[in-house]
């Protein structure tokens, strides 16, 4: 599965 | 987190600092694009839209909450503050900027990477980061000379998207699926924006001289 992936960066 | 993403954090947040810090010395904006300014309040009020759903790590929400009020307080300062205002010069600054808001946000309409209301928030801000500071570099141009905190702010905007690029290339070698076309192009274009500022900046640091923008 695609993890969602956040945005981790500002 | 990598060494490079760090610094280029605390770049972008000393950039908006002496900003502040200039303001709020001087009380005065001289020199300073409102509708830079208003662009990147937009940019963080649209990227930050997750501040309080998706919890990072307090580092983030900290970071963040500072950018969206630093930004914003600079917005007012420049708008309100009945000393600062006078300072705004608002024949100079006359750039469209609403002409940069519409391309960036019907681009991240249609290049994204998930057609989701945040995804697509988050896209517009990237696009429109990338060309939020040529008010400010149209100005600099208009205005020919530029007051060496001026001159820092914009260095150090330019330096953080900068660091933001080595830390793409770091975290694209060392997270297998880190891949993120959209960030790194925009921030590539932007990155190239500042390019002739930070020539003609380094060579007016370089020859000790007033730094000095050709028309």
């Amino acid at each position: 599965t695609t993890q969602e992936q956040t945005h981790d960066e500002l | 987190m990598n060494i490079f993403r760090l610094a280029g954090d605390m770049t972008h947040l000393a950039s908006v600092l002496v900003l502040l810090l200039k303001i709020h010395t001087i009380k005065s904006c001289a020199g300073i694009s409102l509708k830079t300014q208003e662009l990147y309040a937009l940019v963080f009020a649209t990227r930050y839209l997750d501040l309080f759903t998706d919890y990072i790590s307090l580092y983030n929400t900290l970071m963040k909450l500072i950018f969206l009020v630093s930004s914003f307080s600079i917005v007012w300062y420049i708008r309100h503050h009945k000393i600062v205002r006078r300072s705004y010069d608002k024949d100079q600054d006359t750039f469209r900027h609403y002409f940069l808001v519409l391309p960036c946000f019907l681009l991240a309409l249609v290049i994204n990477e998930k057609f989701t209301v945040k995804e697509i928030m988050w896209t517009f801000s990237l696009y429109l980061e990338a060309v939020a500071i040529l008010p400010q570099l149209v100005l600099l141009q208009r205005t020919r000379n530029i007051d060496n905190l001026t001159g820092q702010y914009v260095f150090l905007l330019g330096a953080y998207r900068s660091l933001y690029i080595l830390n793409w290339i770091y975290r694209y070698f060392t997270e297998p699926h880190y891949v993120h076309w959209i960030t790194w192009i925009s921030g590539l274009v932007q990155t190239l924006l500042y390019a002739d500022f930070f020539y003609y900046y380094f060579q007016s640091w370089k020859n000790n001289v007033k730094l000095e923008l050709p028309a």
